[in-house]
């Protein structure tokens, strides 16, 4: 494994303790977006299908059973929890993430690196990680305050997607035929939707004043 | 394991 990949891991794992932490500590979770939860639990249920079939390393099971169940309790949490569910920004949270799911679908059908069940679903769930931050960066343009621990989940959930990039640049020129293009162009995908959040997010931080996103 | 590389990612 190299840096970049760790790095990626590492900061995609800080991502997911920023948000508990938001959710357990303050009990709030206040500009996060279900919807986009609701899509990074079915994107790590639909990929992480081969936890079942293929053994690949310990810290690869145990990743993939932390953001597993990571993804599903934040769901719960925020559905469910008596106190939690109340900070949900529910009239601001409108997008319509279902409408993401069948595209996903029709393209992984489509394209796929075999077309078995696993790699199907395998490929739909690269196609929907693209997509699943969609309904987080609407609502946080929508919502006027975003505090801080918001700010910096989404910060680092871009890190993690940039530095699997560098990853793969790192493993392209490393390792003999690893080629991946359906990994490739979704993920670049993905992390090019960051970008405009990246630029406010270090003029905010550059000018010192609070993060806020144009209407 | 050149079949299976990349699907070590997460």
């Amino acid at each position: 494994m190299n840096i970049f990949r760790l790095a990626g891991d590492m900061t995609h794992l800080f991502s997911v303790l920023v948000l508990l932490l938001k959710i357990h500590t303050i009990k709030s979770c206040a500009g996060i977006s279900l919807k986009t939860q609701e899509l990074y639990a079915i994107v790590f249920t639909t990929r992480y299908l081969d936890l079942f079939t293929t053994y690949i390393s310990l810290y690869n099971t145990i990743m993939k059973l932390i953001f597993l169940g990571s993804s599903i309790s934040i769901v719960w949490y925020m559905r469910h929890h008596k106190v939690v569910r109340r900070s949900y920004d529910k009239d601001q949270d409108t997008f319509r993430h279902y409408l993401l799911m069948l595209p996903c679908l029709l393209l992984a059908l489509l394209i796929n690196e075999k077309f078995t069940f696993l790699e199907v679903m395998w490929a739909f769930s690269l196609y929907l990680e693209a997509v699943a931050i969609l309904p987080q960066l609407v609502l946080l343009q929508r919502t006027r305050n975003i505090d801080n621990l918001t700010g910096q989940y989404v910060l680092l959930l871009g890190a993690y997607r940039a530095l699997y990039v560098l990853n793969w640049i790192y493993r392209y020129f490393t390792e003999e035929n690893y080629v991946h293009w359906i990994t490739w162009v979704s993920g670049i995908v993905q992390t090019l939707l960051y970008a405009d959040f990246f630029y406010y997010y270090f003029q905010s931080w550059k000018n010192n004043v609070k993060l806020q996103l144009p209407a | 394991t050149k079949d299976s590389a990349g699907k070590d990612e997460l």
